[in-house]
This record gives C-alpha cells, sequence and structure tokens, in this order.
C-alpha cells in the first residue's frame, strides 16, 4: 500500500518536525 | 492513576493540536464575532470581491505557497503557480477558486500527518496501517475542522484572512456550488455541541484511529490505542462540559455522518474529473481519493 502512497508515505516517514513522545 | 494518565494523554494530544494546526477554534470564533481586534477578515461575496481578496492572498503569502507546492511533491508547480489573479478569464474563477482549496487540502493533510504522528503508539503501527488510517481518516478530519471555521452565513479561508459568504459559493456553477452545503449543513448542527480545541484534539484522534479501515493488517493495537482516547475523550468531555448530557454520545455519532460526507464528496471530485477538462488534481489528494470508496 505505501508503494501507491508515496507522498503520504514521505510525510509518515519525514523526521522533520515529530513530537517527541 | 488511571485517569491521571487519561488527563496527561487529553493535554498531550491538546498540545500537539495547538502545535500543528494554526488556525484553532478559539481564534477562529474570535475572528468570527469580531472579537479579534484588528484581526478583520476581508469578505468575499461576489466576483469583485473574490479577485481582490485573491490579490490579497497572492502578495502576502507567494513563499508560502512555493512551500506547498514543495511538500506537494512533483509536477504541480507550473499548474499551481498559474493560479494567479488576472492570468485567466472570469469564467475560470471556480476553477481557480477550486486549486486554491486543493493547495490549502494538501497542506491541511500535512499537518494532519504530523498530529497523527503525536498519537502515542501510532507511529508504532504497521507502516501500511498507517497510510491506510490516514487515507480513510483525513478527508473525514479536514471536513470536521472545517466546522469551528463555518457559521451559517459563511466560511473563514486562508487561516482566517478572509470570510466567504455561503451564498457566494451557492452562486458558482455546478457542481462547484454543491461542494460546501453539505459542510455548512453539518457544521451548523456540530457547532451547537459547543466544543473547544481540547474537545476536537480528542474526537480528530479518536477519527484517525479507526480500526475498521478497509485493509488494515493489524487490527488489534490500532482498537486498543483507540479505547484508551475513547475513555480519555469521555473524562474530558465530563469534567469540560459538566451540564452537558450525553455529549461523548452526541460526539460519536457524527462519526457516521462524517463518513458519508467524505463518500459524497470524492464522489463529486469523480464527476470533476469528468466533467472539467482543464482539471488537475493534487498528487497527494489523488493519491488519497484513488480507490478509496
Amino acid at each position: 500500500l505505501k508503494e501507491k502512497h508515496k507522498i503520504l508515505h514521505r510525510l509518515l516517514q519525514n523526521s522533520t518536525s515529530p513530537v517527541e513522545l | 492513576p488511571e485517569a491521571a494518565d487519561l488527563r496527561a494523554l487529553a493535554r498531550h494530544l491538546y498540545e500537539a493540536y495547538l502545535k500543528y494546526f494554526p488556525l484553532t477554534k478559539a481564534k477562529a470564533r474570535a475572528i468570527l464575532s469580531g472579537k479579534s481586534g484588528d484581526n478583520v477578515p476581508f469578505v468575499i461575496h461576489d466576483i469583485k470581491s473574490l479577485m481582490e481578496g485573491e490579490q490579497l492572498i497572492n502578495n502576502g503569502q507567494t513563499s508560502f505557497q512555493e512551500q506547498q507546492i514543495a511538500t506537494a511533491g512533483h509536477g504541480v508547480t507550473h499548474t499551481f503557480t498559474h493560479c494567479n489573479i488576472g492570468s485567466e478569464p472570469p469564467d475560470g474563477v471556480e476553477l481557480r477558486f477550486f486549486y486554491s482549496c486543493q493547495s490549502r487540502s494538501a497542506e491541511a493533510v500535512r499537518e494532519v500527518t504530523e498530529f497523527a504522528k503525536s498519537i502515542p503508539g501510532f507511529v508504532n503501527l504497521d507502516l501500511n496501517d498507517q497510510v491506510t488510517l490516514l487515507k480513510y481518516g483525513v478527508i473525514e478530519v479536514l471536513i470536521l475542522m472545517m466546522s469551528p471555521l463555518m457559521n451559517k452565513d459563511g466560511t473563514l479561508i486562508s487561516y482566517g484572512q478572509i470570510f466567504m459568504t455561503r451564498e457566494f459559493l451557492k452562486s458558482l456553477r455546478k457542481p462547484f456550488c454543491q461542494m460546501l452545503e453539505p459542510k455548512f449543513d453539518f457544521s451548523v448542527k456540530f457547532n451547537t455541541l459547543e466544543l473547544d480545541d481540547s474537545d476536537m484534539a480528542l474526537f480528530l484522534a479518536v477519527i484517525i484511529l479507526s480500526g475498521d479501515r478497509p485493509g488494515l493488517l493489524n487490527v488489534k493495537p490500532i482498537e486498543q490505542l483507540q479505547e484508551t482516547v475513547l475513555h480519555s475523550l469521555e473524562l474530558h468531555l465530563k469534567i469540560n462540559h459538566p451540564d452537558s448530557l450525553q455529549l461523548f454520545a452526541k460526539v460519536l455519532q457524527k462519526m457516521t455522518d462524517l463518513r458519508q460526507m467524505v463518500t459524497d464528496h470524492v464522489q463529486l471530485i469523480q464527476l470533476l474529473k469528468k466533467t472539467e477538462v482543464d482539471m488537475f488534481l493534487h498528487p497527494l489528494l489523488q493519491e488519497i481519493m484513488k480507490d478509496l470508496y
């Protein structure tokens, strides 16, 4: 599924602004 | 101790909400009620004021628009940089406005993604399931988040800088005029529940963590996460709205309306793709809507 949703996948993997849990 | 954990979760999600969503309900309601000091929105009520409003936005936010395009990926720069005032005849107004909405929606998807990542446990879910939860949840969240911006007469757009009247939106040609009417009807009813931003943060997390989305690989951990957030929401509503009876149940019932609105919205977009020769759908929104329902 992630192959068909490359931008969404990239947004999920992007570590520029994650909240530290 | 358990209640303390649920309160901590509510606080955590509220903080994440404030971090990722620039226009809160508190700010939006202040603008709509004229209590925001100098922050008076420009009103779009006809074609002339639409042109003026577009100019206002284009003058102030070029770099922001470029940023949105960079976020969106490849192949969209040409189309979106041509959405400027005066570059098209007035009959292209609907499509031009539609492109602006798409740009803002793509940016909002990014905000919702960051918010989802802040839900404790979300990033530990199977990555495919994270994609599925966002694919199916994000439009519901975006529609829900329009409610604080709306009243019966119109809606704030462009981060609260502009108020667009409902009558003007209804005057656009079909099917553009049909796109926001159901959202106004929903919002007017939803706003009577008088949820605040801290309630909204928990409700958004509940929507995102829906274990019945098609194609999920590992439902159990999602349902466990949602159950915790649901407990937190129930407790939070009792404390935050002690006099509002059955508010928790009333809020959850709205999830059915949201799903129906997404189905109708996606159908309208499919119709637009067939009928508008010049229509271009943002790659991120294309990804989300493809094979959705």
